[in-house]
């Protein structure tokens, strides 16, 4: 499904380099659940928004469904800023590790988008986001802001909302990490089912109890792969 | 230290009234190392901007080093908003739960800043500005912004903007929520010393592993104070 080869990604600050990516390698077939682990500052965000199409490399190759999304070589066919859209829109969910929620709109609102996007009619978007809302524990919160919500409301607004086009791929960044207990595992059995029912999920986490839910772990340092293994699962 | 009684926060959305606070009693005393745990969306984050002198409660009275801070009879003096300033700056350093920082300085301005608001010279803020960032692993970042940060940095530097002023009551409300358990475990040294030199601590956590740290941990639910027990520590 996704193949990533020889990634590097460099940013500039001032005359500074920061090499967040460097000569990265991954093979993620359809199906499958990752998570993926590592140190803070080790590229797992930065890896993230590269797989999203959020982000392009610095160097190296990125094939997302036979489709060419980057590449080194000026000759293969790079998808433009159209396509690169739809696919976003279409195909990935993106739970981002800071939310990124419309301050300004409520949590109905921040979950409609992806579906008027798609242009989907307004009788089905409402259906399908109080649904969504629900799933994630929400239905009393849909007319409030995200200033007028608490931190893991915040986070299941941005989780309901990369999942309200039904995307068959689900990036998700830190989705836990500001949720109790019970409630991270009600997320994790929304998870696991989505997997179960055909989709490919890629988790970033930080917690060992989470990344067991998928069944291989990637874990990161200093912008390269470090470990890939099996967790035993599925 | 600080004593809440008959804490009330209630909230309005359209016609619809949120008590995220219903009633809640606690004394905390100084140099007291406090967990508060709950589940997402039980008040924990209204109480700490209650404490932290961010926001005033519907009702209710809130006592802290004797002062009276808010109270329900219009007759005990209040404090106005240059004394609760001046607490804020002083008195308290907070770790906010979404950073909160300014988006378009950099990690050492942003530390800075609790400094200058205190009258603290530009050499002094600087070394001190440097050895703070220094503690939190950001030596290396002291010039980026926030959006050329990973999560676990920007938490970082909440946390070292908490600190600068060297306040006696530190509120951390889930400053391990983004890190690694190697980074996380560096913070808690941190606080840990903080505490052993005689400082107040009040953290809010999902991680009953990071709330152990505590000698005490009060659990919220629906806005009250369902259990209040000893860890067994200090
Ligand atoms: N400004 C506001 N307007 C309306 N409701 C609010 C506002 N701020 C918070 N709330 C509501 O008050 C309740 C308590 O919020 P709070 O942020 O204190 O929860 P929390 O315990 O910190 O949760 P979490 O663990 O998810 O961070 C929540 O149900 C939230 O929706
Ligand atoms: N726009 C940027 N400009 C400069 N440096 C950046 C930028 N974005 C990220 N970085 C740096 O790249 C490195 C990797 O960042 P990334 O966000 O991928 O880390 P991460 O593994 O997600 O960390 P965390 O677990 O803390 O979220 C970090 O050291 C960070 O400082
Ligand atoms: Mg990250
Ligand atoms: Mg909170």
């Amino acid at each position: 499904l996704l193949e990533l080869n020889n990634i590097y990604k460099t940013y500039k600050i001032g005359t500074v380099e920061v090499h967040a990516l460097q000569g990265l390698n991954a093979v993620i077939e359809k199906n499958e659940y990752v998570s993926i682990m590592g140190p803070s500052g080790s590229g797992k965000s930065t890896l993230m928004n590269i797989i999203g199409c959020l982000d392009t490399p610095t160097e190296g190759n990125y094939l997302l469904d036979g489709l060419t999304v980057h590449s080194n070589d000026p000759e293969k066919g790079k998808l433009d800023d159209n396509k690169l859209a739809e696919i976003r829109n279409q195909k990935i969910g993106f739970v981002f590790q800071t939310f990124n929620l419309l301050p300004r709109a409520t949590a109905l609102h921040n979950v409609e988008l992806p579906l008027i996007y798609a242009g989907i009619s307004k009788k089905a978007r409402m259906e399908k986001t109080h649904s969504t809302l629900i799933k994630v524990g929400l239905g009393d919160r849909i007319y409030h802001r995200p200033n007028e919500l608490s931190g893991g409301q915040r986070q299941r607004v941005a989780i309901a909302r990369a999942l309200v086009n039904n995307p068959s791929i689900i990036l998700a960044d830190e989705p836990t990490g500001n949720l109790d207990s019970k409630t991270s595992a009600e997320i994790m059995v929304l998870l696991d089912k989505l997997h179960s029912a055909g989709n490919t999920i890629i988790l970033v986490t930080h917690e060992h109890n989470i990344a067991e839910h998928a069944h291989r772990i990637i874990t990161l340092l200093d912008g390269k792969v470090s470990k890939d293994s099996k967790t035993g699962k599925g």
